[in-house]
């Protein structure tokens, strides 16, 4: 395992660390959306699913099995927690799931590489997740007040997917494997996707200011 | 050649 995709995993872990110590520390999901952790749910089952058949690493099924633990008990929070639940914006989270899901679950069936079960589930794992961070970030135009746990959330899990595009190259030029389209080209948009707010997350940090999304 | 897309990345 190369060093960018290292970075990639431990941000990404990062990211659901702090968004736990979040909900856990303040107990509030103010700002977060839970249609993007229901989509986080539904990406890491359909991806995940090759977790009891085929063995790569102890790190590798250690870190399916965090990432699908947390995304769960962070659904979990948000939905049944007595107090938890009643801090979440339930009004201006309006994006609805089917929007992304749908299109994503047929764009699947039409691009993939082989028409098996597990192949098409792993493919619309790649699309959702490149699309899953829409609702929250649609949530975060209309916050007027962005806490700094939820900014720096949101950077993280857009910085790693930008992390394994190095790593993708890297690997691309130091091992022989064919060229991936699905994965590149999913993880390229879902990066492209984050870059408007990174732009503003690290103007606001630079300028030591609150962090606020144009409408 | 690898045949198979690897799937031990995350």
């Amino acid at each position: 395992m190369n060093a960018f995709r290292l970075a990639g995993d431990m941000t990404h872990l990062l990211s659901i660390i702090l968004l736990l110590l979040k909900i856990r520390a303040t107990k509030s999901c103010a700002g977060i959306s839970l249609k993007t952790q229901e989509l986080y749910v539904i990406v890491f089952m359909s991806r995940y699913l090759d977790l009891f058949r085929t063995y790569y690493s102890l790190y590798n099924s250690l870190m399916k099995i965090i990432f699908l633990g947390t995304s769960m008990c962070i659904v979990w929070y948000m939905r049944s927690h007595k107090v938890v639940r009643q801090t979440y914006n339930n009004d201006e989270d309006t994006f609805r799931h089917f929007f992304l899901v749908l299109p994503c679950f047929v764009l699947a069936l039409l691009v993939h590489r082989n028409f098996t079960f597990i192949e098409i589930l792993w493919t619309f794992s790649l699309y959702l997740e490149s699309v899953a961070i829409l609702p929250q970030l649609v949530l975060l135009q209309k916050s007027s007040n962005i806490d700094n746990l939820t900014g720096t959330y949101v950077f993280l899990l857009g910085a790693y997917r930008g992390l394994y595009l190095f790593n993708w190259v890297y690997r691309f030029f130091t091992e022989n494997h064919r060229v991936r389209w699905i994965p590149w080209l999913s993880g390229l948009i879902q990066t492209a996707i984050y870059t408007d707010f990174f732009y503003y997350y690290i103007r606001s940090w630079k300028n030591r200011e609150k962090l606020k999304l144009p409408a | 050649e690898v045949l198979h897309e690897p799937k031990d990345e995350l």
